[in-house]
This record gives structure tokens, sequence and C-alpha cells, in this order.
């Protein structure tokens, strides 16, 4: 946050933080770990009081109870000894000043990523919801507090956890999200970081905006150098600057731990005698860690660690707060350096500590752990939604890490991190649209994403190719457009009902999402696809399938959009009309789309992806689509 | 026996008109006995999001719970992680 509101086009006293006020007045409720009241993210200072409907209550006392910024506290983790929603894991302290910190000048780790740090909304109220411990989140304390925060009278929710895929009825993220929209509140949830296998997502309600996570343009670059002079580029954020760079002996955990762990450098597998004074390279994955790994490298008696990815994380090293100097790289650098190990009876490394460089063109990428799509509960909506800042994002924490007299920061990467930085933006959506309701403030974030990296070509997954529409949904979130995104696609929540009787779930299983008795065989049934979605998922078979969407319009009130379509090899798609003429603001229109199989020029694709694009001069409202054969 | 309960999420129909300082007791109502003589059991009630109530209860509660028919589902509750 000392650089992604400037790299989402934020800027202070400008544009869409000057239109929105820098969401005054609005609320976000954050469910999480707790918060550290203390921290100066979320010092008051010029911050005005809370709204009147404000129900909610802190349950700090003593010296530091709630403040302007802070204006609710309430913890529902149920155990012997913590009772108030002080923040003893950071998550939540991190998440929440991701979201609505206050600006905080000279934020960093250990020297790097300097700068101010602020959240996205800054000017927004927070209320912080207990509901997440060390050992995870309990369904009933999620419950618990989302019913709380509904009560309360938030106007954003911000949820970085979840679970696996299952049916909505049986998802407490899923039934509070559906509660919470009905009283008009924002549901903003993390997409879970099992990617990048398919079908690997969480919160894929779809009332949720499902938040994915990219790279911003930061790296905290460290060097692996080899002593055969090559170099291969990583990153760290613990750059000690007492590490001389000279050339130490450079083993390889694998040939010479004592247990089938050492390759992953999991604790206690190292023996002291084949990595003491030496480089260590270890590997990622084997459910250890990354700061872990490290750790058993020191441990050791290692001198430092070059962590290498693995194949499926591949062109994608994260910096990582290591506990000794290391570097993380790339895969195919990994291979390089056991290529290395063994062709040499000494080899030898050392790594070069570059600190923090700004301007990666190929920022926004897809960071590997992002889940991706399809959607397993609801194959028919894609997701996830869209795809924010999740990678090495510095934010408030608890504690120093560093034992500098700064304020605590930490640097850590997830789709906990992008997803509070889209709340944040809603929170600005709200405060300059407040008539806009959750389904029309998706909508724009979603049709006004970008598909490009800062290169200007398409964003690229880990791999360094072009990301899918499962990995990247709509795309990056640009929030300066979203604000006017010229058409939106609104859903009332009543909408969902046909959609949950199309689910083919039972009366009763409808009844516990919409708290009211539903009796399906009274509803139209539709299709997935047809509900009026800012995307497409198509589920192709041998039949043309017919859809229609409406659009209302909340750009200029004269206006003709026309329709621009991108479609794969192996499908048609016909629009009609292909052009809509508004003549008032708030008018919708409504088109219908078909999408036809031309099986023969498949390829044997599993699937493919298009758009459909409404173009009125400075306006583009674009739909991604997704076909699954 | 304390380590044999589990945190279920009950949801229940609630009667057509109720108040909301009604509900606790609707839903110990619908407590088995067994659950009444002991410590509270009851962990949450919720009137926003969904209706119906999280309790400790062992699985032989849990089935007995299930046989009142305002009783629509009761599942043991799982732990999410952080993303």
């Amino acid at each position: 946050t000392t650089h992604t509101p400037s790299f989402l086009g934020l800027q202070q006293g400008l544009g869409l933080w000057k239109g929105s006020n820098s969401g005054k007045g609005v609320i976000i409720g954050i469910l999480d770990t707790g918060i550290s009241p203390f921290h100066p993210s979320f010092s008051d200072e010029g911050m005005p009081s809370p709204p009147a409907k404000w129900n909610g209550i802190c349950e700090f006392t003593g010296k530091r109870t709630c403040n302007n910024k802070i204006i609710g506290a309430r913890n529902f983790v149920k155990t012997k000894n913590l009772t108030l929603p002080f923040d003893d894991v950071g998550h939540g302290t991190h998440t929440a000043s991701t979201a609505a910190g206050r600006p905080v000048q000279g934020a960093n780790v250990y020297g790097n990523a300097n700068g101010t740090a602020v959240g996205m909304a800054p000017d927004a109220h927070i209320a912080m919801y207990k509901v997440c411990g060390l050992v995870g989140c309990s369904e009933s304390a999620i419950l618990a507090g989302m019913d709380t925060a509904v009560d309360d009278g938030v106007d954003v929710l911000s949820l970085s956890l979840g679970g696996p895929s299952g049916p909505f009825f049986e998802d407490p993220i899923a039934l509070g999200a559906f509660g919470a929209i009905q009283k008009g509140i924002f549901v903003s949830c993390s997409a879970a970081n099992s990617g990048p296998a398919y079908s690997s997502l969480s919160n894929e309600a779809p009332w949720i905006l499902t938040v994915g996570a990219s790279s911003i343009d930061r790296t905290i670059m460290a060097t692996a150098k080899l002593g055969n002079g090559k170099e291969y580029v990583g990153q760290s954020v613990f750059q000690p600057k007492d590490f001389a760079p000279s050339l130490l002996p450079l083993v390889y955990a694998g040939a010479n731990g004592n247990n089938n762990f050492s390759v992953f450098c999991a604790p206690e597998s190292l023996n002291r005698s084949d990595v003491e004074g030496k480089v260590v390279l270890c590997e990622d994955g084997g459910f250890v860690p990354r700061v872990f790994k490290g750790k058993a490298v020191k441990d050791a008696g290692g001198a430092a660690m070059i962590l290498m990815n693995s194949v499926l994380e591949d062109f994608n090293p994260i910096a990582d707060v290591h506990v000794l100097p290391a570097v993380h790289i790339s895969y195919e650098a990994g291979l390089a350096l056991k290529e290395y190990i063994n062709s040499t009876s000494t080899p030898t490394a050392t790594i070069l500590f570059e600190g923090t460089v700004i301007g990666n063109l190929l920022a926004p990428q897809v960071t590997s752990f992002s889940s991706r799509g399809p959607s397993k509960a609801s194959p028919g909506i894609l997701k996830p939604d869209i795809i924010g800042p999740g990678l090495n994002i510095l934010a408030a924490w608890p504690v120093s890490l560093d034992n500098s007299t700064t304020p605590p920061f930490n640097i850590i990467s997830g789709t906990s991190m992008s997803c509070p930085h889209l709340s944040g933006i809603a929170a600005l959506l709200k405060n300059s649209h407040p008539d806009w309701s959750p389904a029309a403030i998706k909508s724009a974030i979603m049709t006004t994403a970008s598909q490009v990296n800062l290169g200007g070509t398409p964003i690229l997954d880990q791999r360094l190719v072009p990301a899918d529409v499962f990995a990247t949904g709509a795309g990056h979130v640009n929030p300066v457009k979203a604000n006017d995104p010229g058409l939106v696609y609104d859903i009332e929540p009543n909408d969902y009902i046909p959609y949950l009787c199309g689910l083919n779930y039972t009366d009763r299983e409808v009844g516990v999402i919409l708290q009211q008795r539903v009796r399906c065989s009274e509803v139209n049934h539709i299709a997935e696809a047809e509900l009026n979605y800012p995307s497409f998922s198509i589920l192709l078979g041998n039949t043309t399938q017919l859809y229609t969407r409406t659009v209302a319009n909340v750009g200029p009130a004269n206006s003709t959009y026309t329709a621009e379509i991108g479609v794969p090899v192996g499908v048609g798609m016909s629009l009609s009309p292909a052009q809509l003429t508004f003549t008032e603001v708030g008018q919708k229109l409504t088109y219908s789309v078909s999408f036809i199989p031309f099986s023969e020029d498949r390829d044997n694709h599993t699937f493919a992806q298009g758009s459909l694009k409404w173009v009125s001069g400075k306006y583009s409202v674009r739909s991604p689509i997704s076909f699954i054969f | 026996d304390q380590s044999n309960l589990s945190t279920y999420i009950v949801h229940v129909r609630k009667p057509q008109v109720i108040q909301s300082d009604d509900l606790h007791t609707f839903y110990y109502s619908l407590l088995p006995e067994s659950t009444k003589t002991t410590n509270q059991r009851i962990v949450f009630t919720y009137r926003n999001v969904v209706n119906g109530f999280a309790v400790k209860l062992t699985p032989e509660e849990a089935k007995a719970l299930q046989q009142n028919e305002e009783v629509v589902s009761a599942r043991p509750e799982k732990i999410l992680s952080l993303h």
C-alpha cells in the first residue's frame, strides 16, 4: 500500500479519491483475525464521526478504545483466554489497513518498499469482526460476524478467508453474503490460494465479488550469483546490509538431507555437517511455509538460502521476510542451479541484494497461487470475477519485524491481500454512487477491468503466457474507469430465486439461502447463464444457446452503444440488437445473445474464451465469455 | 462428556411471527432435553443472515434435534482458512 494506490491510479486530492471523498462516510466491515488499534494506520486524525446509522459496538477497553477510524470491534472467537478483538495473528491488521488505512509516511520493511502506506479508501470507517484465530475461522463465528455486521449497518463486507467449493446453502459465507446483499451491502471475498489448478476457488456465489491475485510493478529484487558467473534474478524482503556478496559453497538440500523432506528444507530435515556455512538450494512446496524453510537452513547453520519455485509456480517468485539472507527464484532458474551444482565438484554462489525496483512492465501478472475457475458450485457463472494486487503487499502489522522504531509493517502475499484492495475500491464507489446496488458496483468494477499489462500486452500468468479467463475473470481492476462505467448489469436479490431453482436446489435448500419459504415449482427456473451477470460462462454442447441481458444507463442520457464481439474458433455468436440507444439516465435496455457451436473447429480444446463489448465514445462495457466444450 | 461435543450449524423454519427477543427461547425449545441439564450449549443465535443458531451437540443429540419439524438441517461446522 506504499505503491498499490498509485499503481491503481489513485492519487491524493485528485481523480477518484477526490470524487469519492476517499470513501468518507462509508463503513467497511472486515471479518478477520482482529485488529491492532494502536497502529497509526488506524489513527482518526481528521476523521469524522461515524454516520448516524452506525449501530455497532466496540469491545476494546482501557487505554485504547475505538475511535472515528475503527468504529467497531467485536470478537467472535470463543476461547478461554482471548475475549477481545486484538489481532494476535497480524492478518486482520494487514487487510484492514489495506482496505482503509490512514496515510503513514516512511512505511517500509527492512528498508524496502518504502513510502507512504495508505489504504484504498483512507477516509472510510473500519469495523472489525474477529472470527479467526491461529487455527482458522469457525463457520459459526463467521456467520455471527456477518449477522452482526448486517445489524450494525456496514456498507461493505471484506472476507479474506474461505473454504473449499460447496453448495451455497451449506456455505456460511455465501449465506451471510446473501443476507448482506439483501440489505444493500457489497461483499468482497478472496478467491483462495489453490492455483494454478483449475476449479480451485472459494467464495463462488454470484452475489459475491470473487477476487484473484496479481502482481504489481514493484519487485524487492535480489539475485543469485553463481561461481560460473551466471546470475538469476529473484526476490526477498530481508536484505541484510552486512551480508558480504562473496562466493560460498553451494549445496542442494535434496542431495544431502537426512530424510525425504530435506528437498523442501522442512524443519529439522537438514544435517548441520552438510550445510553449515553454505548457500543452500531449497525447493518450494512440501507443505512447508517458505519462511520456515529459511529457518530450517539457518537452524542447521546455513549461511544463505536460494529458494526455487516448483514447476507449477514457475516464473512467480515471492518477496518474503526471510530469517536469513535468501532469494526466491523461478523454477527455470532453479533447474539451471541444479545443473550447475551437478557440473562441478566445487559449486559456489552468493546473493546480491538490489532493493526495491519499480517499473516491471509485465505487471499486473496473475500469481501462481491465485485460484482458478471454472466454478464448481455454479459452472454457469464465470469466476473469479476480477484480479487485483495480492503479491508482495506492504500493510500494517501489529509488531515490528525488524526492531525498527518506525510503525510496524509487513509484506505478505495472497488473495487475502487482493480482496481488501477491492473492498476499499467498492467503498469509494459507494461514496460516489450511493444509489448503486451491490450488483451495479460489481458490474462497474468488472466491465471496466483491464486485460493488458503496463507494457500493453495481454496479462500473463506465472508461466509468462497469456493468462486465461479462468485466471483473470473480467481482468485487472481499474478503479478510475469503474467509477464511470457507462452501463451496468444490475441484479436484485429476488432475481437469484429463479437462478437458485435452476441449480436444481430443493425448496428447502433455496429457503435456507432466502430465509423464506420458496416453491421452485411456482418459480420460473433459469439457466445459470441467464442471470443478468456482467460475464458469461457457457457450457456449450451441440445446440445453440440464447440468453438475454439487461443493461442500465448510468452514463450520459443520450448515448448509443455498438456491440463488438470477440469469438473463439469453434463458436459463433449473434446479437440482437447490435446497437443500443439510450435517451435517459437510468434507462434499461435488453439485448439477446446466441452462442452457436461449430464443433468441427475446436481442435480438441476443452475450453475457449471470447468477449462482448458495448462501445460508445470513451465507454467500453466489456463482458468476458468462457466456453466450456 | 465435553470432548464428544461439536458445534453444529442449525437451520430452522422460524414461526411466521416471532419477536427477535424471543428467538433464543424458541431455539432453546428445539434442543433435546439432555442438552438442557448442562452448561449453556447455544454458541450463537442468528437473526439477519440465516434463520438458525450454532450449538454444541453430541452426534446423538444432533440426530434428536433433527427430529423437530422446524429444523431444516443441522450439520457440524467446518473450520475455514485465511487466504
